[in-house]
C-alpha cells in the first residue's frame, strides 16, 4: 500500500 | 591544472566504497574549494551529495573549475592497486580527457601511475532547500549498520518513527515482524556511543531498506550517523569524514496510497 516517491519530486532541477 | 594529494589513500577508497554501490558512475567537480559530488541513483529515488573541503587535502591545488566524470568501476580497479598506507595524488590538466592517479609507497621505494579516461556525463544538478529538520537522530553508524541489516530480512521497507524518547525502526513482512527501539543514551561521556535525539515534532516515515543499506557502506568512514528527517520530505543520511567533509544520502520517502 505505499508507493516510492521519486527524489526528483522532492528537490527541483537546476 | 589540478592536483590534490591525500598522506593515505585509505580515505578516497573508503569514499568510492560508500558510493560505488549506487552510482554507476558520477562527476566530480574540482574547484578552488574543493571536490563535490553530486548525483542520483539509477531509479531517482536516492541522491549522493559528497564534499571533500580543500583544506583537507595534504595538498590542492585546483587553477581552474574542471568537471571530470568518471566510471567508478574503472575508478575502483584503480584504487583496489593502491595500500591503505600509500599516498595518493590526483592530477589533470586543463580540460584534459584523462585523470591520473598516483600512488607513492610509505618509503617513496615504489611509485605508480593509473590513467583513467574522463567521460561526458550528462548532469542534471538538483537544488536541495535549505530545511529545518522536524527530528535530527545521532547514533552509532555502527548500530545504524546492523539495524538496516537486520530489519531487512523480514521487509522490503522500514518505518522510521521519532520521538522524545526514543527512535524506533520498524520492518513486517511474510515471516513476521520486527521493531528496534533506541533511547536516547543519559551518559555523555563516550560520544561515540550516544544516541542523541534533537525533536520539534515527532514523524513517522517509511523507507525502502535497500537504499538505506546501500547508504551503510559509508559506515567505514565515521563513528557516528545522522538522519535529519521531516514529515512527507526525503530522509537525510549524513557521515561526516573527519577533516576533510561529508557524505549525505537524501531518500524519498515511500507513501501511502
Amino acid at each position: 500500500k505505499h508507493r516510492q516517491t521519486a527524489i526528483t519530486n522532492f528537490f527541483p532541477n537546476q | 591544472m589540478f592536483e590534490a594529494r591525500l598522506n593515505t589513500s585509505q580515505v578516497l577508497k573508503k569514499v568510492l566504497d560508500a558510493i560505488k554501490d549506487l552510482l554507476n558512475e558520477a562527476t566530480f567537480d574540482c574547484s578552488d574549494s574543493g571536490i563535490q559530488l553530486q548525483a542520483m541513483d539509477n531509479s531517482h529515488v536516492s541522491l549522493v551529495s559528497l564534499s571533500l573541503r580543500s583544506d583537507g587535502f595534504d595538498k590542492y591545488r585546483c587553477d581552474r573549475n574542471l568537471s571530470m566524470g568518471m566510471n567508478l568501476a574503472n575508478m575502483a580497479k584503480i584504487m583496489k592497486c593502491a595500500n591503505n598506507d600509500d599516498t595518493l595524488t590526483m592530477k589533470a590538466q586543463d580540460n584534459a580527457d584523462t585523470v591520473t592517479f598516483m600512488f607513492e609507497s610509505q618509503n617513496q621505494e615504489k611509485v605508480s601511475d593509473y590513467e583513467m579516461k574522463l567521460m561526458n556525463l550528462d548532469q542534471e544538478h538538483l537544488g536541495i532547500p535549505e530545511t529545518d529538520y522536524a527530528c535530527v537522530v545521532r547514533m552509532p553508524a555502527m548500530e545504524f549498520a546492523r539495524i538496516c541489516r537486520d530489519l531487512s530480512q523480514f521487509g522490503e521497507s522500514v518505518v522510521i518513527s521519532c520521538t522524545k524518547e526514543g527512535v524506533k525502526f520498524s520492518a513486517s513482512g511474510d515471516a513476521g515482524s520486527a521493531n528496534i527501539k533506541l533511547a536516547q543514551t543519559s551518559t555523555v561521556d563516550k560520544e561515540d556511543e550516544s544516541v542523541v535525539i534533537e525533536m520539534q515534532e515527532p514523524v513517522t516515515l517509511t523507507f525502502a531498506c535497500r537504499y538505506l543499506n546501500s547508504f551503510t557502506k559509508a559506515t567505514p568512514l565515521c563513528n557516528q550517523v545522522q538522519l535529519s528527517m521531516s514529515a512527507d520530505v526525503p530522509l537525510v543520511v549524513e557521515y561526516r569524514i573527519p577533516d576533510l567533509g561529508h557524505i549525505r544520502y537524501y531518500l524519498a520517502p515511500k507513501i501511502e496510497d
